[in-house]
């Protein structure tokens, strides 16, 4: 038996939101360890990893570790349906066949009721070595959101050179050229705007802007993204959620043969 | 030119 109540449950509301048009479907594992996916998109080039711990719900059980097989496309659907400060528990026997959702509204007159019915997936786990990265940017998400936004206009490609100086966003197309440097501002008012940069070498990587837009699409679980690099491996982008979980992206850089 | 390399090319499967 799985069950797991989430108090704030425009948690899960925004999280699938953010990776539902990254990946179609995935095996959602419950585990003594949380509730977690990994997934790569249908080209295989990107990967999210995500993690909710149990000290995210309140009560969490799952009396044994299985997969629930989950259409994001569908689940988004009936989570349309619960208000952003509504409580969402989620509850499957085992074996599970089908995701129970229950909404309940803060004034606690209101119960929602909603069954999913889940698939069987065959799915690809990659084994992700630990790395210690050359280069890590934290920065503001939305700051971030902007940069794939307006660079999209240019390429499809975006440059990203992170020096001591700062971090530079470059993109170049037929219509021309375009870059964004950020310099390290520790000294700002608010939190979320800082630029911080931990470099242990100069790194200079090139990224497909389309799956960086769709990333960024996680700016509303989180006013702060890391984005960490080394040369010729995969880009990590991290949001965590508040101090209960995270959602990470893995992309491939493109690089020469 | 540059090439979109798949992840699988980094990671390993498990």
């Amino acid at each position: 038996m799985f069950e797991a109540r989430l108090s704030q449950g425009a948690v899960l509301k925004k999280l699938i939101e953010s990776i539902r048009d990254l990946v179609s479907e995935g095996n959602f594992d419950c585990s003594e360890n949380g509730l977690s996916l990994q997934a790569m998109d249908s080209s295989h080039v990107a990967l999210v990893a995500m993690l909710l711990r149990p000290d995210a719900f309140d009560p969490y059980r799952c009396d044994r570790s299985m997969p629930l097989g989950i259409s994001l496309k569908s689940l988004s659907s009936i989570l349309r349906c619960a208000s952003n400060d509504d409580v969402i528990t989620l509850r499957a026997e085992d074996p599970a066949d089908q995701l129970s959702l229950v909404f309940e509204n803060p004034q606690n007159d209101k119960v929602s009721e909603y069954v999913l019915n889940l698939m069987d997936i065959d799915s690809e786990h990659l084994g992700i070595p630990e790395t210690v990265y050359d280069a890590v940017v934290h920065m503001s998400s939305s700051e971030f959101q902007r940069i794939c936004r307006d660079l999209q206009q240019l390429s499809d490609s975006v440059s990203i050179d992170v020096s001591k100086e700062g971090v530079r966003f470059s993109a170049a197309g037929e219509v021309g050229s375009g870059s964004i440097a950020l310099r390290q501002n520790t000294n700002v008012d608010s939190g979320d705007e800082a630029t911080v940069i931990e470099l242990q070498q100069q790194v200079n990587l090139t990224f497909s802007i389309k799956y960086l837009s769709m990333f960024a699409k996680t700016t509303p679980l989180c006013g702060r993204v890391t984005l960490c690099m080394s040369s010729d491996v995969p880009l990590l982008v991290e949001y965590k959620i508040d101090e209960v979980g995270y959602v990470r992206y893995y992309l491939a850089p493109k690089i020469e043969e | 030119g540059l090439n979109q390399k798949r992840l699988a090319w980094f990671f390993f499967p498990k």
